[in-house]
């Protein structure tokens, strides 16, 4: 007794996971719910929904969510703006243009992901300044 | 041609924080 214990810590461990998380959904592996955004269905993993959009989490979290594998958003975001929300959630990066800014902070106000709206209102506030 | 893309670093937390189970 008395060794001292230590811990190895993989510093990429958690940017490796997400990437292999975004090449399974690439490939329709796992993926148990199908987006219809504007009509357009998009395969995902509703566990990285749930972990990402407060949205998906209230959706999700219940039982009620359990049988949901295809699930239309009414009223929802339009695909233009959902479509780099779902690729920021699975590579943590979000592309962002002054013409597309608008419909994916609207996206990301519907799918209450808060951190993300105040990004995209900083990016359309810095995109007006001279 | 793809315009050019600027990369922005956001240092703060990018998701909503799961509760903790009560």
């Amino acid at each position: 007794e008395g060794a001292l214990g230590y811990v190895r810590e993989f510093t990429r461990h958690s940017s490796d996971v997400l990437s292999n998380l975004n090449e399974l959904r690439l490939r329709g592996i796992l993926t148990d719910v199908t987006l219809l955004v504007g009509g357009q269905p998009l395969r995902a993993h509703k566990a990285v929904l749930i972990a990402c959009s407060g949205f998906f989490y209230s959706i999700f979290r219940g039982r009620a969510g359990v049988g949901v594998d295809v699930l239309s958003l009414p009223g929802g975001p339009e695909a233009r703006g959902f479509a780099p929300l779902l690729d920021f959630m699975y590579t943590s990066r979000l592309r962002l243009s002054p013409a597309t800014a608008p419909a994916v902070l609207a996206a990301a106000t519907y799918l209450q992901m808060e951190h993300v709206v105040q990004a995209c209102h900083r990016f359309i506030q810095a995109s007006y300044e001279p | 041609h793809e315009g050019v893309v600027a990369t922005v670093k956001e240092a703060g937390r990018s998701i909503h924080e799961i509760p903790r189970e009560e």
